[in-house]
């Protein structure tokens, strides 16, 4: 495992460790898009399928576990714990996410590396993963006070995308046949969706002022 | 096989 890959593994653990706190501890889920985590924990249940099938490493195991449980105790929590969710702004969390699940399955079923079910699951995933942050990026765009927790955990989840590109290309150089076209395309659009949202994140970070992003 | 290898990422 080269360094980006553990580096953008590990933004991606801070990211969920950072909503997971101001969820906890703050007892608030102000600003954060149930949809989008919605999305996660789909998009993590069909990619993990084969977590009790193929084993890869402890190391792969126990970070697809924290990722599963993480996204589904998130989702919990906005859904069913009595005072967070009465922090949920449900008003302005309006994406309609579902119709965006359906064209990636269909994505899935006709692009995929091989027409197996599993495969079929992670390919659909690959392709939820990359638009699943859009309702929370509309919600940040409708919000007026954006706390820092919700700013840092986009940030983070952005990072770990970032990173994992420097990873393919350190992996295509590195290893051989290392081509996997539909994760870095999907990987690659992912990561363009968060370019305005870092613009504005950098800018608030160097003037010292709280992110505001235009509607 | 060509997606083998790339199923070790999370």
């Amino acid at each position: 495992m080269n360094l980006f890959r553990l580096a953008g593994d590990m933004t991606h653990l801070v990211s969920v460790v950072v909503l997971l706190l101001k969820i906890h501890t703050i007892k608030s889920c102000a600003g954060v898009s149930l949809k989008t985590q919605e999305l996660y924990a789909l998009v993590f249940a069909a990619r993990y399928l084969d977590l009790f099938v193929h084993f890869v490493s402890l190391y792969n195991t126990v970070m697809k576990l924290v990722f599963l449980a993480s996204s589904f105790t998130i989702v919990w929590y906005m859904r069913r714990h009595k005072i967070v969710r009465r922090t949920y702004d449900k008003e302005h969390d309006t994406f309609r996410h579902h119709f965006i699940v359906l064209p990636c399955l269909v994505l899935g079923l006709l692009l995929n590396e091989k027409f197996t079910f599993r495969e079929v699951m992670w390919a659909f995933s690959i392709y939820l993963e990359a638009v699943a942050i859009l309702p929370q990026l509309v919600l940040l765009q409708r919000t007026r006070n954006i706390d820092n927790l919700t700013a840092q955990y986009v940030f983070f989840l952005g990072a770990y995308r970032v990173l994992y590109i420097f990873n393919w290309i350190y992996r295509y150089f590195t290893e051989p046949h290392f081509v996997h076209w539909i994760s870095w395309i999907a990987g690659i659009v992912q990561t363009l969706l968060y370019g305005d949202f870092f613009y504005y994140y950098i800018l608030s970070w160097k003037n010292n002022v709280k992110l505001e992003l235009p509607a | 096989n060509s997606g083998s290898n790339l199923k070790d990422e999370l």
